[in-house]
């Protein structure tokens, strides 16, 4: 079951409308600049609840998308590198989200460092193509992700603070 | 989302600035 948190935070995403993929040309621009507005607002929504946990930019054509997002446990401020390439049949196919530095940390992790994600995710994704974008994949599967993997991997030691210089 | 009158460009510029 999705979290009540998770649940509010997805409402608040501007949903998508253009089913286009990769390969479709000018209706994948017009995805991308919905992409790109969904995650402008979900950013922002992030920053106006102090909860401002990821960045996120693409190449030109849309197709691989790299980023950071933090993590804080017990007061100090974790930071991941992400990215993901867009499937050819997105967004039928969700991205899979990677954070390269961690792979082989964690069993929650295919390899190279992709992220594994809970049964609920899949089937709801489906249920709400074309509206979920890369947005919603970061609401829906990364931050809850992170919630549950990144305390217990500090807990156990398989990651440690590294201070910014 | 609602794209009309803005660009591609001024959409990765937007989020590039966040």
């Amino acid at each position: 079951m999705v979290d009540e948190a998770t649940k509010k935070s997805l409402t608040c995403i501007p949903v998508l409308k253009t089913k286009a993929g990769p390969r479709d040309k000018d209706l994948w621009v017009q995805r991308l600049k919905e992409e790109y507005q969904a995650l402008i607002q979900y950013v922002q929504n992030n920053k106006g609840a102090d909860n401002d946990w990821f960045r996120l930019e693409s190449n030109k054509e849309g197709t691989r998308w790299f980023g950071k997002c933090w993590y804080i446990h017990n007061l100090l401020k974790y930071e991941f590198d992400i990215e993901f390439d867009i499937p050819v049949t997105y967004p039928a196919t969700a991205p899979e989200i990677a954070l390269p530095e961690l792979d082989g940390k964690t069993a929650k992790m295919y390899r190279g460092g992709k992220i594994c994600l809970t049964d609920h995710f899949k089937p709801l994704w489906a249920r709400n193509v074309p509206k979920f974008g890369i947005a919603h994949a970061m609401a829906l599967g990364l931050g809850p992700w992170l919630a549950v993997e990144i305390p217990d991997m500090i807990e156990k030691g398989v990651i440690s603070y590294k201070e910014k210089t | 989302v609602d794209t009309s009158g803005v660009s591609l460009d001024d959409l990765m510029a937007q989020m590039k600035a966040m």
